[in-house]
């Protein structure tokens, strides 16, 4: 999934 | 990053100022719950487990997580420790099983992949939309707060709320939206409702905070 390890939010 | 989601951050970093700031001049944790407190040690520590697994995003990011984990951790040194005498345990009764339990269940079912730090990183999404319930129950059995302990409230209730045009924002220019982080959020949002339709209608008048009976 291209979202894993891409939460750049707090 | 956008303005929203700058002035989001923004106030989030002033809820733990005011925090630190109330529990500091007043030389008390009255009114707080150390609960609430708890389960944002364990909302920050499980979502920003990234920091040691080597995921770099950017400096400000790194930053802004470790100062969210030490200054909570702090608090509630402050309130274990420090101030201990002035924490009323018998008024902080929310069960956090009820919020722990759900928001691990949801982790489970909604994530971004069935791994260890996406389920915690999705927990931690639901956790931290109901981390508020224990301190607002306090609200509602004390009926009323110190102004301070309002601005706290409405400061982490701004952040969120704050976050909800980010996204909309971030859809519009990057095409990408985070449906976990959005529902949660609205949730979360929507669980201020009350309080903030006392706190704009009383305390930023002068009035003190107080329930209608």
């Amino acid at each position: 999934d291209e979202k894993e390890g891409k939460h750049d939010e707090l | 990053m956008n303005i929203f989601r700058l002035f989001g951050d923004l106030a989030h970093l002033a809820s733990i100022f005011i925090l630190l700031q109330k529990i500091q001049v007043s030389r008390s944790c009255r009114g707080l719950s150390f609960k609430t407190q708890v389960l944002y040690v364990v909302v920050f520590v499980s979502r920003y487990l990234d920091l040691f697994l080597g995921t770099w995003v950017s400096f400000y990011n790194t930053v802004m997580k470790l100062f969210f984990i030490g200054s909570s951790c702090y608090i509630l040194y402050l309130m274990r420790v420090q101030f201990r005498s002035t924490y009323d345990p018998t008024l902080d009764t929310f069960r956090v099983e009820y919020l722990v339990g759900p928001s691990l269940v949801l982790g489970l079912l909604f994530n971004y992949s069935f791994t260890f730090t996406e389920i915690l990183w999705s927990f931690s999404i639901f956790l931290e939309s109901v981390a508020i319930f224990p301190q607002l129950f306090i609200l509602q059995r004390t009926g009323e707060a110190e102004t301070i302990t309002t601005h706290y409230i409405a400061a982490l209730g701004i952040y969120r709320a704050l976050y909800i045009p980010n996204w909309i924002y971030r859809y519009w220019t990057e095409g990408s939206a985070d449906p976990i982080a959005i529902v949660a959020g609205l949730v979360q949002t929507g669980l201020y409702a009350d309080f903030f339709y006392v706190y704009f209608t009383k305390v930023l008048q002068g009035k003190r905070f107080e329930l209608p009976a």
